[in-house]
């Protein structure tokens, strides 16, 4: 089972959609996907017609003490062999109610680890801010993606998320590879030209080698609850995350 | 002193950009003003060039048992009368500090109390979640303003920014007034319109009666640390913010 993580604290960069458009075509290609959504405000779990503020079950119950078993908090999307574990409200109580004391950093990786044989590929979707939630995710993959857009503020903010990681590395005593990938780019912006000219020059060995192009139609994809790769697989978008998805298979089984 | 917050649950929806610019006008009109920076992130820090990871003092020390003066947490900015509240990486840590008990949700609250004499305006800027930095903005503030992209995921999330609303007045036992503000408004995307349409039938007596356009110049005003309605006054998106701006005065001194 390999699992990714998709976070970054600077909010709407991409994370949902990156998580929504690299896992579907494994599910439509017959592997067996999880995607895991740890953002209080849920918008991977909307994007499937799952209302975080009315599901039953969700990520949040993995923290209880008496946590149920993690399979019964899956549901099926509408895509086929592409599971969710729905996010509820409820998330954003979970750093109040866990003291720092209490070793919960590694709830995520216990509930994996029993979902081991039933799974292919997991992506957890994370929210743009630090705390219990993105370190259990932290914790629990095998390589970190972080979207950014290619613009001055996101950029400067990509420094606090590279910082971040290396405060996790200490605590796991291991280096958690990552992967920058540059989204919404926009070559006739002579702003996003430069920033991306940055971010080549500040993470050489990090970056992937492609960017993900604006694309309109995603936001039709995401009202229709359909993966853009899926819906329209020539789209622009749709074929430039097709390329991510086999340049990070091809770094997860080559290394 | 007039205090307004800037919060929506969904990240990048243009929180930060909304504060600089709204703000900016006043300033430059005399009226002394202060950016509150209450995302952990920094985007408005890193803004005006504070680069919250270095900061010396900021919105953190708020909430220390043996909290400063307020007065020395704050910096200048290029912009005159245009003063800012840093932000720094620790207020992550905050939730996890403070249990529901110790009742740190009018921190801010006290802490503007004893601005009131310097400042004409307020801002706060939240981060994108829910949590002890949020609620003390909506206690802090006489106005709530969401700025909300018009696509589907953005929308879906409005309704949980408006139950926080609730809650929120419930504890505060009166109605906090908040304002819905389109932004990035592209009208050529039939997605967009569509949306749009369904705000005004959600929300008829909060939304704001004109959209925020999508405008690549935004990008180039925060490289250069400059809010865009001072830049370059003409451009679309500093007008609509002018507007806005006129919009939030006439509803504050009118009601
Ligand atoms: N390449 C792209 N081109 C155009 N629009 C895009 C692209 N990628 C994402 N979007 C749109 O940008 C918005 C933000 O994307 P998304 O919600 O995936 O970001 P996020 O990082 O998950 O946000 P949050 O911080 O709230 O979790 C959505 O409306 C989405 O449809
Ligand atoms: N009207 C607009 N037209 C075009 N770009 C915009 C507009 N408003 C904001 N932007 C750009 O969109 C990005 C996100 O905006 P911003 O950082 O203000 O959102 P935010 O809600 O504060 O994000 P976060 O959730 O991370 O705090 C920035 O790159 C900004 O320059
Ligand atoms: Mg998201
Ligand atoms: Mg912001």
């Amino acid at each position: 089972m390999r699992v990714f993580a998709v976070a970054n604290q600077k909010g709407g960069v991409g994370k949902t959609t990156t998580t929504v458009n690299i896992s579907a075509p494994l599910a439509f290609a017959g592997r067996r996907c999880l995607l895991v959504d740890m953002d209080p405000h849920g918008s991977l779990s909307n994007y499937f017609g799952f209302a975080p503020e009315s599901v039953g079950s969700s990520t949040y119950q993995l923290f209880l003490n008496e946590a149920p078993d993690p399979k019964d908090l899956i549901v099926e999307t509408a895509i086929d062999k592409l599971d969710l574990m729905p996010a509820s409200p409820a998330l954003a109580t979970l750093d109040r109610q866990l003291s720092v004391k209490e070793g919960k950093g590694l709830v995520v990786v216990d509930a994996l680890a029993q979902l081991n044989k039933k799974y292919a590929y997991v992506f957890i979707d994370c929210p743009p801010v630090l705390g219990v939630l993105m370190v259990n995710a932290l914790a629990a993959c095998e390589r970190l993606i972080i979207p950014v857009q290619c613009e001055f503020l996101a950029i400067k903010g990509l420094m606090q998320m590279v910082r971040t990681l290396a405060m996790v590395n200490h605590a796991r005593g291991s280096d958690l590879p990552f992967t920058i990938i540059p989204t919404m780019f926009d070559s006739t912006l002579k702003t996003a030209v430069e920033s991306y000219a940055t971010l080549k020059d500040s993470y050489p060995y990090n970056l992937w080698d492609k960017t993900i192009p604006f694309d309109p139609s995603f936001r039709e994809a995401s009202e229709r609850g359909m993966p853009l790769t899926l819906l329209n697989p020539r789209a622009a978008g749709a074929i430039a995350y097709h390329q991510l998805l086999t340049s990070l298979l091809r770094i997860t089984y080559e290394y």
